[in-house]
Parts: structure tokens; C-alpha cells; sequence
């Protein structure tokens, strides 16, 4: 993998969006990794609706939660994605309104990558932004910088938001996973990037 | 007895020489500040005060002491010759099973203590909280505050009582992100962000996603390396 890093610089992941008071990180983690997969296979960046999957996705729970292998499951069972514009979020579920010939992205499948920080590092720089799940210990009151919780708070046992990874990098020789959040962009790091002038926030863990 | 199942919360102690409950932490966080010291530049433990919470097989000591460090003529040390110091710190240490981990440390010669410019009105309004007795006008800076939060991120309260309610959250909170802070090893700053009034329980609710933990979800082929399609 090389060094560092990150996709917001290179055209792959939308402006930051805000999950409102809706337990829909899940929702929002798939759309920005199929944002990602297909700017880098069509080489169009879309920003692609949660709200399709709130409704149409039956394997989930909306805003109580779901998760993101259901998610792409599902994405392949409707047939595809329609753009936040065509069926735009409203943050509570409704009515399934899914239109099969208004999706305009679509997904062959979906796999598990492995967990070795590594191979994900080496993965992500070559195929894109990488839904992720982790522990949402501090971030109520994150600010900005690194954050490096005690190891035992980063157990599997208390996963409990999803995320984006879209880079990677170390800051004074602490290495750091950037990752793109869903709530808003009065929450987190404002960052400036290359080619833009004030980047969308996200928070650096 | 059993021991109680909430932490238990002493009160601070009085200055002076470190009580023998305060002891051990009190020189290992020494030891600490100490580490890579020359024989002759160590500084030595004076007054200690400070309190200590338990929860389960732990224990958290917050600390206050002043170090007494020693002239220092050696112009390889110390660019100018520097006279005898008093710093005043704030430790805090946690024991696990006889195991201590310094979580903080934070010292400034007596009487100049600078607040950390970024965050001032936390910190300086937390170092407040630690004080003892609680300084009259605390309540009236944690309003202003939490008044400042109120217009920066456009809060409406239906009524008084939710409003002294929310108030209590957010000191609450702050409280907690001083905790997560002490915690974190990163570069990250904890503070006042748009969740503050939020308890962690409404938090958690609201905007977690606890099925991540609970259910294994659609089973999907695992990758099987960067080239694989």
C-alpha cells in the first residue's frame, strides 16, 4: 500500500451527507462505497439515495439499523440505486417508491475484505472507499484530530456505527484512518484538501 | 461487604504530605515525570491532595501535587542557570491489579498555569469542576457555556425545566468528554459538539446502530486479494 492516501482528493466520495436523528449509518456507509465504485468504474461520481434503502430494503430496519451485507443484497435484489435527487432523504421510513428504471447505478455483488489493517490499507488505495463498522466510543464529543482510544474499546463486541474509509495516512508518525461520517458538516474535522478549498468535515480516526 | 456496584467517588483530600493511599500513585506518577531525569535534575514530591474512584478491579486517582525541582547550574541541562522551581501538577493514574498507567499529566510552574488556547472556556471551566469547594460563579460560566452551545447550533427547549434539564446534561457531558480525553493516546480534542445535550443513552439510540453488533447479517465471499475482481 502506498503511504497515505485519500479519495476525497481524488473526485471519489461526495459532499458530506446527515443521517438526521435515524439510526441509518448503514445506509449512508453502502451508498458512499457504491459513490466510490462507480467513480472509479464509469468514472462518474453520483451521490446515490439512503432513502431508497430505508423503504425498499425489507432485510433491514430503517432507522433502528441494518447492516451492510443486507444492504448490497438488497441493492442487487431491487436491481440497482436511484441518485439522492430522484428519491431524496427524508430520514424515517416510507413507502417503498423505487423505480427499476430510474436506478442509475447498479452492483454485480458484494465481498468481505479481510480485516489485516494492511490489506484494507492496499485495497482501499486500489479499489476505493471501504464501508466499515466501528466503535462510536467519543465520537458525541469529537472535535478533531487523531483519535486513539484504549485497546479494550476497540473490541468487535462494541461495534456499533458505520462508516466510510476514504483514506488513510500519519500525522507526526501517528498513523490514521480517515473516514467520511454521516452526520452533517457541523460534526467533525473541517479539512482543506488539494483542489478544495474548505474539504467536506470527516473525522480522523 | 460486597463492594458497591457503582464507582465509588472520595472526596478530594486536603494538601499535604501524600496519605498512604496516595502514595504509590503519587510516585509513579513521579517516577514518571522523572523518567530520563540525570541523577541531581530529579524533582522531588512535595504537598499532594486528590481523590480516588473505584470501579470494579480499578481504581482511578486524580492527583494534585507540587514538585520541588532542583537548581540547575549545569549549563549542558539547562541554558540558563535556572533556581530551585515549583511546578504544580495534575495526575491522573490508573491502578489495575497493582498495574499503574499514567492517563494524564499536566504541569505548570506554580501560578502560571496556561489554559489550552484552542479549547480555553472547556478546560478552564473543568479545572473549575475540580476545585474544591465548587467556585460560586461556576454556574453562572457552565451557563454561559451552554449558552454559546444553544446559538451555535440553534437549540429550542419546549420549557424551562427542559432547558435546566439540557443544562445538566451538557455539565454532565463535559465531565465525560474530559474522561474520553484523559483516555484517548491520538492528537484527537474532545469537546462541546452538537450531542452535547444529548444523554448518552438518547445518543446511543438516536444515531447508533447497535444490529451491527448483534446479528452476523448476509453472508458474503471473502475477497481474495487486491487484483481479485
Amino acid at each position: 500500500a502506498p503511504p497515505e492516501w485519500d479519495w476525497r482528493s481524488k473526485g471519489a466520495v461526495t459532499k458530506v451527507k446527515d443521517q438526521g436523528m435515524c439510526g441509518s449509518c448503514w445506509a449512508f456507509s453502502v451508498t458512499g462505497n457504491v459513490e466510490g465504485q462507480w467513480f472509479l468504474n464509469q468514472g462518474t461520481l453520483l451521490s446515490l439515495s439512503e432513502q431508497e434503502l430505508l423503504d425498499c430494503d425489507k432485510m433491514d430496519k430503517a432507522c433502528m439499523g441494518g447492516l451492510p451485507s443486507n444492504a448490497y443484497s438488497a441493492i442487487k435484489n431491487l436491481g440497482g440505486l436511484e441518485t439522492e435527487d430522484d428519491y431524496s432523504y427524508r430520514g424515517h421510513m416510507q413507502t417503498c417508491s423505487f423505480s427499476a428504471e430510474k436506478a442509475k447505478v447498479y452492483i454485480n455483488d458484494s465481498v468481505e475484505l479481510s480485516q489485516n489493517e494492511q490489506k484494507l490499507a492496499a485495497w482501499l488505495a486500489k479499489r476505493g472507499p471501504i464501508s466499515v463498522a466501528i466503535n462510536a466510543f467519543g465520537m458525541q464529543f469529537y472535535r478533531h484530530g487523531i483519535s486513539r482510544p484504549l485497546r479494550p474499546l476497540c473490541s468487535p463486541w462494541l461495534i456499533d456505527h458505520a462508516v466510510l474509509l476514504v483514506g488513510y495516512g500519519n500525522r507526526s508518525d501517528i498513523p490514521f484512518w480517515a473516514i467520511k461520517n454521516s452526520w452533517g458538516t457541523d460534526w467533525g474535522e473541517k479539512v482543506s484538501l488539494a483542489g478544495l478549498a474548505s474539504g467536506p468535515p470527516a473525522a480522523i480516526l | 461487604v460486597a463492594a458497591p456496584a457503582q464507582p465509588q467517588a472520595a472526596s478530594f483530600q486536603a494538601w499535604g504530605p501524600p496519605s498512604p493511599e496516595l502514595l504509590a500513585p503519587a510516585r509513579f506518577a513521579l517516577d514518571m515525570f522523572n523518567r530520563g531525569r540525570a541523577a541531581g535534575t530529579r524533582a522531588v514530591l512535595g504537598l499532594v491532595r486528590g481523590r480516588v474512584r473505584r470501579a470494579g478491579q480499578g481504581s482511578l486517582y486524580s492527583l494534585e501535587a507540587t514538585l520541588e525541582e532542583p537548581p540547575c547550574k549545569d549549563t549542558t541541562v539547562c541554558r540558563l542557570p535556572a533556581s530551585k522551581k515549583t511546578l504544580l501538577c495534575s495526575f491522573e493514574v490508573l491502578d489495575e491489579l497493582g498495574k499503574h498507567v499514567l492517563l494524564r499529566k499536566d504541569c505548570d510552574p506554580v501560578d502560571t498555569k496556561v489554559p489550552d488556547s484552542r479549547n480555553e472556556t472547556f478546560s478552564s471551566v473543568l479545572s473549575l469542576l475540580n476545585e474544591d469547594p465548587l467556585p460560586q460563579d461556576l454556574p453562572v460560566k457552565m451557563a454561559s457555556i451552554f449558552k454559546n452551545f444553544v446559538i451555535t447550533y440553534n437549540r429550542t427547549y419546549e420549557s424551562k425545566e427542559e432547558a435546566r434539564w439540557r443544562l445538566s446534561v451538557f455539565v454532565n457531558n463535559m465531565v465525560r468528554a474530559q474522561k474520553i480525553q484523559a483516555l484517548d493516546r491520538g492528537t484527537a480534542q474532545y469537546g462541546v459538539t452538537k450531542f452535547s445535550d444529548l444523554t448518552e443513552e438518547e445518543f446511543r439510540t438516536i444515531y447508533l446502530n447497535p444490529l451491527l453488533r448483534e446479528e452476523p447479517g448476509n453472508k458474503m465471499k471473502p475477497v481474495k486479494s487486491v487484483g481479485d475482481f
